[in-house]
């Protein structure tokens, strides 16, 4: 018996809407520790990859390790069907080829549930090695998505460069260039405006416009988000999902031809 | 700008 309950099914819906442009269908694997998935887009370029602690949800039992194949876009159509504030409760049998969805207003005045077939999916896993990186920008997820949406027009690359002074993102393409230089704050008010910069070693990588902005759909899931770079290392761009868990996306560097 | 490799440039299939 698999059974999770949260209470802000607007969490799951902002989760849904963050990786539904990148994969069609992931599995999602069930275990004492949580939910995870872990998925690469059609293109094997990016990689999602979802952590959701068990501790994180209002009620979680895992019987049995579970691995449960769903079409994305049609768990979004169900998820349509909640409210934000409803609490959802995700079930599934040991054996099941189905999937239980229940949603509840929050004074039980309507209660709805939803059974989804679920699918057998082949998917490749990758092994993805710790890394020291030598840079670890954190920044206000809402400027990284500007940036990112503001610089798509001029190309179809983003270079990331990173020192101790800030983090310059630029494009160039048949208009001119664009360049954006973020310097790092001493706002310790105001945590999520503040932009930190862990750096060893400056680097300086180039990614496409396209993954960045696809991965930008995670901005309403949090106030900040964290870039890890390495030399000749994918990108991680990580959204903590807060009490719950997180949200990162890797991006292989393009290189010179 | 850039040739794009794929992820399994970089991570190995487990």
């Amino acid at each position: 018996m698999f059974e999770a309950r949260l209470t802000a099914s607007a969490t799951f819906k902002k989760i849904l809407d963050a990786i539904k442009d990148l994969l069609n269908e992931a599995s999602f694997d069930c275990s004492e520790s949580g939910i995870q998935l872990q998925a690469m887009d059609n293109s094997h370029v990016s990689l999602v990859s979802l952590m959701l602690r068990s501790d994180g949800f209002d009620k979680y039992r895992c019987d049995r390790n579970l691995t449960m194949g769903m079409n994305l876009a049609n768990m979004a159509k169900i998820f349509k069907c909640a409210n934000n504030e409803d609490t959802v409760t995700i079930k599934a049998q040991d054996d099941a080829d189905i999937v239980t969805f229940m949603f509840e207003a929050k004074k039980q005045e309507k209660i709805s549930d939803y059974e989804m077939k679920l699918m057998n999916l082949d998917q490749e896993h990758l092994g993805i090695p710790e890394t020291d990186f030598s840079c670890v920008i954190r920044m206000p997820s809402g400027e990284f998505a500007r940036i990112c949406k503001d610089l798509a027009q001029f190309g179809e690359s983003i270079m990331i460069s990173c020192t101790k002074e800030g983090v310059k993102f630029s494009t160039g393409g048949d208009i001119g260039t664009a360049n954006v230089k973020i310097a790092q704050t001493n706002n310790f008010e105001k945590e999520e405006e503040s932009v930190t910069i862990e750096m060893q070693e400056p680097v300086s990588l180039t990614f496409a416009c396209q993954y960045l902005n696809s991965f930008t759909k995670a901005t309403p899931l949090a106030s900040q988000v964290q870039l890890s770079m390495s030399d000749n290392v994918p990108l991680v761009v990580e959204y903590q999902i807060p009490d719950l868990g997180h949200l990162r996306f890797y991006l292989a560097p393009k290189i010179e031809e | 700008s850039g040739k794009q490799p794929t992820l399994m440039s970089f991570f190995k299939k487990t």
